[in-house]
């Protein structure tokens, strides 16, 4: 494992600090995506099917773990608690994330590594993460304004791509067989989705002032 | 025979 990818996997968990942080300590989630967040742990629990059947590291399986666990007790907070879930922007939440489900599940059914049921659910897993933060960035832009731990949030993951962008960078040139061109042509789609948040983000840093995203 | 390395990354 390299300094980026390690970066990249601290960057990702802060970011769920960030949210967990947020929604323990203002007993709200206003500004949150409930889809995004359902297709999250979604991609968590299609992903790590591998779970049972390879063994990479302790580091791998528990940041597995973690990240099965949080998201899904993101979303049970998100609709379960009765605190939490009256915050929850529901009329401003309405992106039509069936359509990214069915579209992935359709993607991992031609394109894949192998016609196997944990490849495909790989490969869906993959593509599904590349667009769930879809419908978090259209709130983000319904709302108009952000509050600070939500930007973080979002600006975290947002840094997690990049960091994996340059572990691809650093694997490709010191590695002799890393070829995953499925994971990083959806990671660089992924990536791309977020540059437009990353301007104003970068705007309000600089003048120190509120994120505002233009409607 | 084309074998899939291994999934290291989260």
């Amino acid at each position: 494992m390299n300094i980026f990818r390690f970066a990249g996997d601290m960057m990702h968990l802060t970011s769920i600090l960030v949210l967990l942080l947020k929604i323990y300590a203002t007993k709200s989630c206003s500004g949150i995506s409930l889809k995004t967040q359902e297709l999250y742990a979604l991609v968590f629990l299609a992903r790590y099917l591998d779970l049972f059947t390879d063994f990479i590291s302790v580091y791998n399986t528990i940041m597995k773990l973690v990240f099965i666990v949080s998201s899904t007790a993101i979303v049970w907070c998100m609709k379960r608690d009765r605190v939490v879930r009256r915050s929850y922007d529901k009329q401003l939440d309405t992106f039509r994330h069936y359509f990214l489900l069915a579209a992935s599940f359709a993607l991992a059914l031609l394109v894949n590594e192998k016609f196997t049921f944990q490849e495909i659910f790989w490969a869906f897993s993959i593509y599904l993460e590349a667009v769930a933060i879809l419908p978090q960035l259209v709130l983000l832009q319904r709302s108009g304004n952000v509050d600070n731990l939500t930007g973080q949030y979002v600006f975290f993951l947002g840094a997690y791509r990049a960091f994996y962008i340059l572990n691809w960078i650093y694997r490709y040139f010191t590695e002799t067989h890393f070829s995953r061109w499925i994971a990083c042509i959806s990671g660089l789609v992924q990536t791309a989705l977020y540059a437009d948040f990353f301007y104003y983000y970068y705007i309000s840093w600089k003048n120190n002032t509120k994120l505002k995203l233009p409607a | 025979c084309f074998e899939v390395p291994p999934k290291d990354e989260l």
